[in-house]
């Protein structure tokens, strides 16, 4: 006999304390405490694992906080792709999305697909395509915006375009903070 | 990236990710996030997985479904299926990140190789914990 239980994550890498300020801890802290109390509540009221685990991550989805959705990271061209990946242990049925750029909630896309679909996998157009005929509201792209983001993705460019490597290996050398949220 | 997984009270597990990848990708790049095995696996007969990292890594170390592996054949626990992917094979290799784990107790571990992960976790009965960084 186990116990109920949810944990969630957003992000890792370079964060230390020198890298925070109080207030921006104390705005991640408050954040991540929203999205596993939402989880929590729904297994306390006797919900699902999969509604517990969707309902959390969209609330960081939703945070300029965390690389995905709103606050995502931008490619090389400016713009944001967004991936996602669902999966349920009882039928071991599992959904995933790649490379999608209009879907609010990835998240919520991914689930539909393992729902919906006899796929697990969908990327890019062919997703939105799938997306559309599920009745999935589109978003513009610049939805996904933040300042922050955006100065990062100038200065990885720039270290990338000053280095005497090739592309690939030019690119291995920067921070890890540039290479995940 | 973001992710979450959870054992709700009829025993079962779900696991979640999403994220926007890597900084400047080009090409159609995508990480393990979206790669069920790498950055996401959920088995009801051990545990539940979302990975946050360096994706190329989680994707050839198939790192989710790893972890689960070990607890499912060689009968370990969360902590030291999860430390030894994490600390040992990933760490080893030169790769970078962490994950979240539940098993099918509801028993929650959370590795990371990183200096920080944004995390949380709440148990049935207990608090909620809030951390950052390493200590």
């Amino acid at each position: 006999q186990g116990k109920f239980a949810i944990a969630i994550h957003g992000g890792a890498g370079t964060i230390t304390r020198a890298n925070l300020n109080d207030e921006q801890e104390a705005a991640y802290k408050a954040k991540l405490d929203e999205a596993i109390s939402a989880g929590y509540a729904i297994l306390a009221d006797g919900g699902s694992s999969s509604d517990a685990v969707i309902a959390a991550v969209q609330i960081m989805e939703k945070s300029p906080l965390f690389n995905a959705a709103k606050g995502a990271v931008y490619t090389w061209e400016g713009e944001h792709e967004l991936d996602a990946s669902f999966m349920r242990g009882d039928t071991l049925e599992a959904g995933a999305v790649a490379g999608v750029k209009r879907i609010a909630s990835p998240i919520a896309l991914a689930r539909e697909v393992q729902e919906k679909s006899v796929h697990v996998m969908l990327s890019g157009v062919g997703a939105e395509q799938f997306a559309e005929q599920q009745g999935f509201e589109f978003v513009d792209n610049k939805m996904f915006d933040t300042d922050h983001r955006y100065q990062q993705l100038q200065d990885a460019k720039a270290k990338i375009m000053e280095s005497e490597q090739p592309e690939q290996q030019a690119w291995q050398q920067l921070d890890t903070k540039y290479k995940y949220g | 990236t973001v992710g979450a997984v959870a054992r709700d009270k009829q025993g079962n597990l779900a696991a979640a990710t999403s994220t926007g990848g890597m900084t400047a990708k080009r090409y159609g790049r995508i990480g393990d996030s979206p790669i069920i095995g790498a950055g996401t696996w959920a088995d009801n007969e051990s545990c539940a997985v979302s990975a946050t990292g360096h994706g190329e890594y989680f994707i050839r170390y198939h790192v989710a479904a790893d972890i689960c592996s070990r607890m499912k054949y060689q009968q370990v626990d969360v902590k030291t299926a999860g430390d030894a992917v994490i600390h040992g094979v990933l760490k080893d290799a030169g790769g970078t990140g962490g994950v979240i784990i539940v098993d099918h107790k509801g028993n929650v571990h959370m590795p990371f190789n990183t200096e920080g992960m944004y995390r949380a976790s709440r148990v049935e009965g207990g608090e909620t914990e809030v951390a950052i960084y390493q200590d």
